[in-house]
C-alpha cells in the first residue's frame, strides 16, 4: 500500500490518554478527500475574482458553479466507491461539491480498508475521541483518487485565549508568556 | 481613560461612529467554535446591556449551524461572538459548533464540509483557531489550502487567528531552532489576523506590537505574487532580521493585519471577565469591520469583499495608507536560545510579519474597500 500521510506526526495533545484499542464493532467515521481535477483553473478563478483590476472582480461562483468546476473524474468516483464497496462499505454520504465522502463502518472494516491503521479510543475529561496512532495505507491504484483519508490521526485542537491576569502568576522562570486557559 | 478594552474602546480607536451598524436583513457574519465551546444567549444580552449601549446591535446570535451544547459556555465562544457582534454591530450572526460528535470525526474537517454543503452562507467568516505546520501532513495542508480557495471562488471572506506565540519555536533535527508557523494563517488563501496593545494600557492611544501576535513565514506555501513586495521590502529594509536559517523568506508571509488584542472584557456564564487576551479578540473584531463594509458595498449594489488580501495589498501600493494604523513598535516572542533570544521579528513601517499592515482604521478603509 501507499502511505497517503506518511508526514502526518501523532502527537497526543497533553490532558488526552489513551484508553485502549477500540471493539472491532465499533462504529467509526471516516472522511475521504476525493481528488479535484480542476484546481489549477480553481486558481486561476480565484486570482480573477479578487483581484480588483481584473474584469471577473467580484463575479463569484455559486457552490454550483465550483460543484462542476472541481467536481471529481468518474474514474476517482468509480475507483473509490468499487473499492469501498468491495469491503462492504456501504454508509456513505457526499457533499454539494462531490470532492467529499464520509463513510461510516466497523473499526475492523477500517482497519482492513487502510492497512496499517489501528483504532484507539483517547479519552480527556468527558470527551473522547477515536484515532489511530499508526499510519494508514491505501491501495497504490487509489493514490491519484485520493488526497488524504480523515478521521484517523488529528486530534481537536484546543482554542488558546490568555489572560494575561494570570500570566505573572503561571509563568516559570525564563518562559516569555502566561498562562493558557482552554 | 479606560479600565480594560469594551466595544465602545475599540469602536472609539477605530473610528467607528454611532452610524456605522448593519441595516441590511441579507447581510450576516460567522465565527465557528470547535470543540465543545458554546456560547449563551444570556451572555450576549448581558455584555450588549453593559457595553453596547453606545452602538445600535443585537442582542441574540440569529442562527447556530450544528449542536450547542447545554454545559457551561467556554470563553472563547463568547469573546468570538460578544465582538464579531460589536464591530458587525446589528448585522446577523451565525454560529457554527463543531463539536466533533463522532468519536472519529476531525471538527475542523466537519466545518470545511459544512461549507462545501451549504449553497446560503455568510460572507464573513471569522475562526481563532490554529495548529503547527509542521503538526500536518503535506497532502491534508495542500487540500484544505484548496478548500479555502473554493470559499474564495465564492465570495467568502475567511478570516484566521495568526495565533498567540509569536513566531513560534521548534527544534529541528540537530538541534538547531527555528520559528514554527501556524495553520490556517500560513495559507495563502485565507487573511491573517494578527494582535496589538494600546500604547498606554488605560487610554485609547496609539497602538504597539503585541509580543505575543503570531506571524512569520510559511514553510509548506510559497509567497503569493499579491503580498511578493510587500514583503521584499519588509525584508530589505528591516533594521534587524532573526538570522535566516530561522525562517523561509520564500513562503507566504503572515499576518495580514491586526486589531487590538490585549485587556478584553468577556461576559462568560453571566459573569463579566477582565484581561482577557490573545489574536482570538483580534480576529472576531475584524470580522466585525469586514461585514460592515460588505454591507456598505451590497448597498451599492457592488459584490461583497471576497478574498480580501488582494485588494488589501493593492490598497497600499495605490496609497490608501491611511486605511490602517501603521503599528511599528515592539517585538514578538519566539525560541529561547542564545541566537534569537526570545525575540522574532519586530514591527516595521507599513507591512511586517508581526501586525501585517496594522490596525483598521475604519472610515478610510471603508472609503478605500468602496471603490478599490
Amino acid at each position: 500500500g501507499l502511505a497517503l500521510e506518511g508526514d502526518q506526526p501523532f502527537r497526543v495533545p497533553p490532558g488526552w490518554a489513551a484508553t485502549g484499542r477500540v471493539d472491532p464493532g465499533h462504529d467509526v467515521q471516516l472522511t475521504l478527500a476525493l481528488r479535484q481535477p480542476g484546481r489549477e483553473r480553481l486558481a486561476r478563478l480565484v486570482d480573477a475574482v479578487s483581484d480588483p483590476r481584473s474584469p471577473r472582480y467580484g463575479r463569484y461562483l455559486s457552490l454550483e458553479q465550483l460543484r462542476d468546476l472541481i467536481r471529481p473524474s468518474p474514474a476517482t468516483l468509480t475507483a473509490v466507491l468499487k473499492w469501498l464497496q468491495g469491503h462492504g462499505v456501504g454508509s456513505c454520504r457526499s457533499v454539494s461539491t462531490l470532492d467529499f465522502l464520509e463513510c461510516h463502518m466497523p473499526a475492523s472494516t477500517a482497519e482492513r480498508l487502510l492497512p496499517g491503521a489501528e483504532f484507539h479510543r483517547y479519552v480527556k475529561g468527558r470527551r473522547s475521541v477515536v484515532r489511530s496512532p499508526l499510519p494508514y495505507t491505501i491501495p497504490e491504484e487509489l493514490a491519484e483518487h485520493l488526497d488524504f483519508v480523515g478521521g484517523l490521526h488529528r486530534f481537536p485542537a484546543e482554542r488558546k485565549v490568555v489572560s494575561r491576569a494570570w500570566a505573572k502568576k503561571e509563568t516559570e522562570p525564563g518562559q516569555h508568556h502566561g498562562g493558557r486557559m482552554g | 481613560f479606560h479600565l480594560g478594552v469594551t466595544p465602545s474602546v475599540i469602536r472609539k480607536r477605530y473610528n467607528m461612529t454611532g452610524g456605522d451598524v448593519g441595516l441590511l436583513p441579507n447581510n450576516s457574519q460567522a465565527c465557528a467554535q470547535f470543540l465543545e465551546q458554546y456560547f449563551h444567549q444570556a451572555d450576549v444580552a448581558e455584555f450588549m446591556q453593559l457595553f453596547g449601549s453606545s452602538f445600535g446591535h443585537r442582542s441574540r446570535v440569529d442562527q447556530v449551524v450544528g449542536h450547542q451544547g447545554w454545559g457551561k459556555a467556554g470563553l472563547e465562544a463568547s469573546l468570538d461572538v460578544e465582538y464579531i457582534m460589536s464591530t458587525g454591530a446589528n448585522i446577523s450572526t451565525w454560529v457554527f459548533s463543531n463539536a466533533g460528535r463522532h468519536e472519529s470525526q476531525e471538527p475542523f474537517l466537519a466545518w470545511l464540509l459544512l461549507l462545501s454543503n451549504m449553497s446560503s452562507l455568510p460572507w464573513v467568516h471569522s475562526v481563532s483557531y490554529g495548529d503547527d505546520e509542521d503538526s500536518l501532513s503535506l497532502a491534508y495542508l495542500q487540500r484544505v489550502n484548496v478548500e479555502f480557495m473554493k470559499a474564495a471562488a465564492r465570495g467568502l471572506t475567511i478570516l484566521f487567528a495568526s495565533g498567540d506565540e509569536g513566531a513560534g519555536c521548534r527544534r529541528v533535527p540537530g538541534g538547531n531552532h527555528t520559528f514554527r508557523p501556524s495553520f490556517p494563517a500560513s495559507s495563502p488563501y485565507v487573511t491573517a489576523v494578527g494582535g496589538t496593545s494600546f500604547k498606554n494600557p488605560f487610554l485609547i492611544t496609539a497602538e504597539v506590537t503585541d509580543y505575543i501576535s503570531g506571524g512569520g513565514f510559511s514553510n509548506v506555501f510559497p509567497m503569493p505574487d499579491y503580498q511578493a513586495a510587500a514583503v521584499r521590502r519588509f525584508l530589505s529594509q528591516a533594521s534587524k532580521l532573526p538570522p535566516s536559517s530561522y525562517y523561509n523568506s520564500s513562503g507566504r508571509a503572515y499576518p495580514d493585519l491586526s486589531a487590538l488584542s490585549d485587556n478584553y472584557w468577556v461576559v462568560t456564564n453571566r459573569i463579566p471577565l477582565p484581561w482577557v487576551s490573545g489574536t482570538s479578540a483580534s480576529t472576531p473584531v475584524v470580522g466585525g469591520m469586514v461585514a460592515l463594509i460588505n454591507e456598505r458595498r451590497l448597498q451599492q449594489g457592488l459584490s461583497p469583499l471576497g478574498f480580501l488580501n488582494p485588494v488589501l495589498y493593492q490598497l497600499q501600493e495605490q496609497g490608501h495608507s491611511a486605511a490602517f494604523y501603521d503599528v511599528t513598535q515592539g517585538c514578538h516572542l519566539s525560541c529561547l536560545d542564545g541566537t534569537v533570544q526570545g525575540q522574532g521579528f519586530c514591527a516595521g513601517p507599513a507591512w511586517d510579519p508581526v501586525t501585517g499592515w496594522g490596525t483598521p482604521n475604519f472610515p478610510r478603509l471603508l472609503r478605500a474597500l468602496l471603490a478599490p
